[in-house]
């Protein structure tokens, strides 16, 4: 563990709290796109089967069941009783298209052919993807209150950081390298390039998330 | 075995 890895993982934290007090304050789910709540929960579905099969940490093991409650959690609330604020028309992007290129990418490049393997490499190839519905809704309607904003960043910002910890692995853990997550990382961080300078430039100035 | 994969990371 390093404080890189620390704060990523203590960002990805606090993106989840604040989607869920966005959702509880509110009670609504207008501007958050569940197709992107499901790839999450998906992700941890397939991620997180190694609880069952190793233990790492008492702090990795608190996390991985948070993650799979909380994202469990957060399809639920928007499936049932948030669910009349919900605009399926908005949330329009095809998620068939991510998963099938998650698996096809996952069962050519794993790590090992076993099935707990094949099925981790599908879950870091779909976490990079999966704020693309997300962000797509955001560029359709141009616009997201400042609460989904701070959301969006802190989940970008805890990859960005999970890089940081990995050039910091290299060199401190002989060489350490992860070819599958660093390929993935970079992907997903750059997916928020556009989002990060607009919230750089506008919602951090106190004005709202508005696409030019 | 020897050749699993450790994964550590969340």
């Amino acid at each position: 563990m390093n404080i890189f890895r620390l704060s990523g993982d203590l960002l990805h934290l606090a993106s989840i709290f604040i989607l869920i007090a966005r959702l509880h304050q509110t009670k609504s789910c207008a501007g958050i796109s569940l197709k992107t709540q499901y790839l999450y929960l998906l992700v941890f579905a397939t991620r997180y089967l190694d609880l069952f099969l190793g233990f790492v940490s008492v702090y990795n093991t608190l996390m991985k069941i948070f993650f799979l409650a909380s994202s469990g959690y957060i399809v639920y609330l928007m499936y049932s009783p948030l669910k009349a604020s919900y605009d399926k028309s908005l949330d329009s992007f095809r998620v068939e298209y991510i998963i099938a290129f998650a698996a096809v990418v996952a069962l050519a490049f794993p790590h090992k052919y076993s099935v707990v393997e094949v099925l981790w490499s599908f879950s870091i190839y779909l976490e990079s993807l999966a704020i693309i519905p997300q962000l797509f809704q955001m560029t359709r309607t141009g616009e997201a209150d400042n609460i989904t904003s701070h959301y969006v960043f802190a989940l970008g910002g805890y990859r960005a950081l999970y890089m940081l910890n990995w050039f910091y692995r290299y060199y401190t853990e002989d060489n350490y390298v992860d070819y599958i997550s660093w390929i993935a990382g970079i992907v997903q961080t750059a997916l928020y390039g556009d989002f990060f300078y607009i919230y750089i430039t506008r919602v951090l100035k106190g004005k709202s998330f508005k696409l030019p | 075995d020897e050749d699993d994969v450790v994964h550590d990371e969340l």
